[in-house]
């Protein structure tokens, strides 16, 4: 079934992700 | 730990991986089918992705829409989180959506983590695709729901 | 006085008093008072700063979002220690090159020029 995902990655618990410092910026010279 | 404990039973589901199969679906591409008889109110499978803040969630989707990664696998646990498993998380997201569903998802707390759960609502035979309700929020440009269902409410959202 | 509002802030900002502790993610704390005509500053101790962490200070209309940072719309301008960027509507531009650090004391000023047309009312 990963076939019909790409790139995807299987997680056995929920990951907490870790925002970037940009995760909210949208240009940053 | 109390084997009647969520806690236990959420364990559980990985090592006793309920039969589930992964096969084309009648109602829209993929989706989960029961290989055995499942009775009713069991755990079935937690739906596991990444834990996102609400505001990075929306961003994300609409990240995706320019993308045309149409069909949203972002579930909302509560006002503050959501979970994607749009790039990263478990064959839970492959679950289609019925207006007339045989499951229902559950939001538990679990160690003080909230973890979304896929319980059966009635006793589901064997090779019955797997649904439950998305309870999308009701939106403008709307996506049209393929379920068949006779109470079929025609969209998604 | 002025203080760091016990409710207008992210609920996962820590505030005791004029600190705000924030974990991870930009999220927003707001002062007690308001300005809306005229020329006003305040200072900020930039306290602690764990590795590579940041922050961004600056000047808030009550509609900017709570869990974004300051600069993240139309209602907010902001100034970020990394690179010393400022930022309006998620947009960063060259403002003060080398950013800033723990240890600094940084300087905030709004100048809203009363518009002699418009009629402000006096103290709106």
């Amino acid at each position: 079934w990963s076939a019909f995902a790409p790139e995807f990655q299987e997680l056995e618990e929920n990951e907490r992700y870790v925002e970037k410092e940009g995760e909210f910026d949208m240009e940053d010279e | 730990g109390d084997a009647n404990s969520d806690f236990f039973k959420i364990n559980m589901l990985k090592s006793r991986k309920k039969m589930i199969k992964f096969a084309r679906s009648r109602i829209h591409g993929y989706g989960l089918y029961a290989m055995e008889t499942i009775a009713q109110d069991e755990m079935i499978i937690e739906y596991i992705g990444q834990k996102i803040r609400s505001l990075v969630a929306d961003e994300r989707e609409k990240a995706y829409e320019r993308r045309g990664i149409g069909s949203s696998y972002l579930f909302r646990i509560d006002e503050h989180t959501v979970i994607d498993a749009t790039k990263r998380g478990n064959f839970a997201r492959f679950i289609n959506h019925s207006c007339q569903p045989n499951c229902y998802a559950k939001v538990l707390t679990i160690e003080g983590e909230k973890r979304i759960v896929i319980y059966s609502r009635s006793t589901i035979n064997k090779g019955e695709e797997i649904t439950y309700d998305y309870k999308f929020p009701i939106e403008e440009d709307k996506i049209d729901c393929l379920c068949g269902a006779k109470t079929c409410r025609g969209y998604l959202n | 006085y002025v203080n760091v509002s016990t409710n207008d802030h992210a609920y996962q900002l820590q505030i005791s008093n004029l600190t705000i502790t924030g974990h991870e993610g930009y999220a927003m704390a707001r002062a007690s008072h308001g300005v809306a005509k005229g020329t006003w500053y305040f200072e900020v101790n930039f306290d602690d700063q764990p590795d590579d962490s940041h922050i961004r200070i600056g000047w808030s209309t009550c509609h900017a979002v709570l869990q974004a940072p300051v600069g993240y719309n139309k209602f907010s301008y902001g100034w970020r220690s990394k690179c010393g960027t400022k930022f309006h509507e998620a947009k960063g531009k060259k403002y003060h090159a080398g950013g800033f650090k723990k240890g600094d004391v940084l300087g905030c000023l709004i100048h809203l020029p009363v518009d002699k047309k418009t009629l402000v009312p006096p103290n709106q």
